[in-house]
């Protein structure tokens, strides 16, 4: 563990927090897309299902069940809690996230660590995780009036895997120069996402 | 555990 992974993990959780503190406090999750978070939950899923079987920290394991835990209480309360649910605008969110999910999984299909179940679960987690943001920056450019909430929501995630970059270039140096091309290719796609995020979002 | 790669990151 270095400094940078624990800042981008921690930068990971606040941005949790802050998304369940919005809805909690305001019982509102408008603004906020379901689809985003619907892949979220499958991302940690996808990639903590060996949650019960490799145990490599008391840290790894206590913050991959506050992750699969948080995720699931989002979606939940976006499609179950009675006040909440009436306040997500379907009709803005509208992208199409079954095809990231496709497009994800046959990725992962072709390249992967080794085409094993589990390697092909952790790529897929990965490569969804990459693209998971889209709808709701799609949602946020249709220029409704982003709540401050959500949109330090949104930069909190865009923050965390760029400290998991730096995370990658400290391993590369100090550990041996392992293949983490996946999640190298994988992480400046998702952060290069946000560029155009961060861009407004430090102008405004 | 046998895999080559280990993943011990989040």
């Amino acid at each position: 563990m270095n400094a940078f992974r624990f800042l981008g993990d921690m930068t990971h959780l606040f941005s949790v927090l802050v998304l369940l503190l919005k809805i909690y406090a305001t019982k509102s999750c408008s603004g906020v897309s379901r689809k985003t978070q619907e892949l979220y939950m499958v991302v940690f899923l996808a990639r903590y299902m060996d949650l019960f079987t490799d145990y490599i920290s008391l840290y790894n394991s206590v913050m991959k069940v506050v992750f699969i835990t948080s995720s699931a209480a989002i979606v939940w309360c976006m499609r179950r809690h009675p006040q909440v649910r009436r306040t997500y605008d379907k009709e803005q969110d509208t992208f199409r996230h079954v095809v990231l999910v496709a497009a994800a999984f046959v990725l992962a299909l072709i390249f992967n660590e080794r085409f094993t179940f589990r390697e092909i679960c952790w790529a897929f987690s990965i490569y969804l995780e990459a693209v998971a943001i889209l709808p709701q920056l799609v949602l946020l450019q249709r220029g409704r009036n982003v709540d401050n909430l959500t949109g330090q929501y949104v930069f909190f995630l865009g923050a965390y895997r760029a400290f998991y970059i730096l995370n990658w270039i400290y391993r590369y140096f100090t550990e041996g120069h392992h293949s983490r091309w996946i999640s190298w290719l994988s992480g400046l796609v998702q952060t290069g996402l946000y560029a155009d995020f961060f861009y407004y979002y430090f102008l405004r | 555990r046998s895999d080559a790669v280990e993943h011990d990151e989040l």
